[in-house]
């Protein structure tokens, strides 16, 4: 479903060059869920950031479902990104100036096949915060709203950055089980970046990212 | 060191009322390493403020070292913080107009005893990132450096929001060894909030925050 080809990222600030991606060759199965590892700043949110869309590499092509994403300009990227991928970052989430429900409400708004917003925030045990701000929800409670709006467009791709890192163990179950449960009903070809192994056990692939480059390897515990 | 008396915190939205803290007792004591574990949304970044003299209880009363924050007014509180606290953020904790090394010396300008900010960052591993502004920075490394700047300050007291949230196990061992290391050397009165239980094994003392209330134990592992 994607395909990296030689996939370069470096950033220039003035005279110093920061390496980052240097050559990835990968493939994201179609209807699989994929785990990206790697330790703090090996460059896993630059490599979700490219294959989502979101960013361009400097170098090397991205392929979604056989499209160059090199070829779209900025309007059809985002286009492709509002219909098809549902993204969950690894900060800044949310709207501030929109209530947990009304930033679900907004995500579904061009979605083709979206879920009510309401029962997704249930979904994350959150319907009775749906009238809080941003800023009046604890850390845990953000980022599971932002789990909510990705999960409510019921898209084609799941981009997931971190999506457990301000989660204790019983809510982080939960919120790994709808994204499990999301890909073996409805299909949903899900991509989770995390730097947490025991994650690593719900992925079909595991694809581990280090300071050299990027290894695949099928996960044997699962089909 | 810290004392907190029956303190409450009630938020109040329009004509819904939010009782997160419900009468909490609790004793923080000088040169210890405490921690405060609890599920998300518990209370624990809302605890952790009032007792850090960011945020104001509803009701109830904190005492550090024998003094009443309460009786403080806003320029004092301030000033007792910036004098002898130093606070690591759940998020949002770097100026996004400073570097790295501009956010670290910001932060020890009116400290007493500071550290050499260079050396702060070397001891999270990010000396070769002093130059980055946090848009450049991953997430990981952003959390190391808010973790440097509260080290350079060397305060008397540091609280720290889940500070390893977003680091990997080898990473996040080596911010937690900075400051065990810390409390063991220099005495430095230690708070941590997390939901990672492992994290409790290297308290003194756990108290344990849930809706219904605080509890209270000693660490049998450690003197
Ligand atoms: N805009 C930028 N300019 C310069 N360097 C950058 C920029 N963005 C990221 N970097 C650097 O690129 C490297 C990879 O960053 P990235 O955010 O992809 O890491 P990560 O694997 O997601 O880490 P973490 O687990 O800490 O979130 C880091 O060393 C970072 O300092
Ligand atoms: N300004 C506010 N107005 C209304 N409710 C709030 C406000 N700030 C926090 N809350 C609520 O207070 C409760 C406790 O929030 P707090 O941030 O202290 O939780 P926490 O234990 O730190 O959780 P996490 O582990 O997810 O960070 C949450 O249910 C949250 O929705
Ligand atoms: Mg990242
Ligand atoms: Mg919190």
């Amino acid at each position: 479903a994607i395909r990296c080809e030689n996939v370069h990222k470096t950033y220039i600030m003035g005279e110093v060059t920061v390496p980052v991606l240097k050559g990835v060759d990968l493939t994201i199965n179609q209807g699989e869920l994929t785990v990206i590892l790697g330790a703090s700043g090996a460059g896993k949110s630059t490599l979700l950031n490219i294959i989502g869309g979101i960013d361009r590499p400097t170098e090397g092509h991205v392929y979604c479902a056989g499209k160059d994403l090199a070829a779209m300009n900025d309007r059809q990227l985002t286009e492709h990104r509002r219909r098809n991928v549902g993204f969950v970052f690894q900060f800044y989430n949310l709207a501030p100036t929109l209530t947990a429900l009304e930033n679900v409400i907004s995500a579904v708004e061009i979605a083709d096949n979206p879920m009510d917003p309401l029962k997704a925030l249930d979904m994350v045990g959150l319907a009775d915060r749906k009238d809080h701000f941003p800023s009046q929800l604890s850390g845990g409670q953000q980022q599971r709203v932002s789990i909510a709006r990705a999960l409510a467009k019921n898209p084609l791709v799941m981009f997931c950055d971190e999506p457990t890192g301000a989660l204790d163990a019983a809510t982080g179950r939960m919120a790994l089980s709808l994204l499990t449960s999301l890909n073996e009903k409805a299909g949903t070809t899900i991509v989770i970046v995390t730097h947490a192994e025991p994650i690593a056990r719900l992925a079909h692939r595991i694809l581990r990212l280090t300071m050299e480059g990027l290894t695949a390897e099928d996960n044997p515990n699962r089909g």
